[in-house]
């Protein structure tokens, strides 16, 4: 499963 | 956006708005610990950080809310620290902030995804916001109690980062999305509401005061 590049929750 | 996240993030602004409400409405902090209200807002500023550096148009909610997370953190501050400082129970309100300042910061250091500032910024907000309650549950264990506002308060605080748990479940199954460093934080934060969440159903929800021992 990918990580997340950019964080895109709050 | 899913369901669960939709409900953690209206969960969050509640919290915020309660303890908001409950401070300005009884013109006092009691039984509000100011340094888990700092310790929130240095973590809004050090993960929204972006809002400063490249300002863009609020062309979408989220900048909106990241706005509405800061201010209202920073508010809160000035109204502990400042309008009704008189109200603040520093004796009570003793854990040391730099014993979860620090290890955050160290820790956002060792353990990151990317060795920038920007990602260390918000690597430290992640761990910081996993702590950042204790000082709050330590008031209370000292008070030995908690007003019912400030339960609700609890409740919602609590409950906001339990529902992101689930979102990132939903996320995980459905979009082969993983954020692990908020995922391990997060779970530490929601177990540390636990003992809360157990007394604040048992009692609260029956209209009983939280009184500690329990």
């Amino acid at each position: 499963k990918k990580p997340s590049a950019a964080h895109d929750e709050l | 956006m899913n369901i669960f996240r939709l409900f953690g993030d209206l969960s969050h602004l509640a919290a915020i708005a309660i303890l908001l409400l409950k401070i300005w409405k009884t013109r006092s902090c009691a039984g509000v610990s100011g340094k888990t209200q700092l310790l929130f807002a240095v973590c809004f500023i050090t993960r929204y950080i972006d809002l400063f550096l490249h300002f863009v148009s609020l062309y979408n909610t989220e900048k909106v809310m990241k706005l509405i997370y800061i201010s209202a953190s920073v508010f809160t501050c000035y109204l502990i620290f400042f309008k009704f400082k008189a109200t603040y129970d520093g004796n009570h309100d003793s854990m040391r902030a730099e014993f979860l300042i620090v290890p955050a910061a160290g820790l956002a250091c060792l353990i990151n995804t990317k060795f920038d500032a920007i990602e260390i910024l918000w690597t430290f907000s992640i761990y910081l916001e996993a702590v950042a309650i204790l000082p709050q549950l330590f008031l209370i264990s000292k008070t030995g109690e908690a007003e019912t506002i400030t339960s609700h308060y609890l409740f919602a605080q609590g409950s906001y980062r339990a529902l992101y748990i689930l979102n990132w479940i939903y996320r995980y199954h459905y979009e082969s999305h993983v954020d692990t460093i908020a995922i391990v934080a997060g779970v530490v934060q929601t177990i540390l509401y636990c003992d809360f969440f157990y007394l604040y159903i048992t009692k609260v929800v029956k209209g009983q005061k939280i009184v500690l021992p329990a």
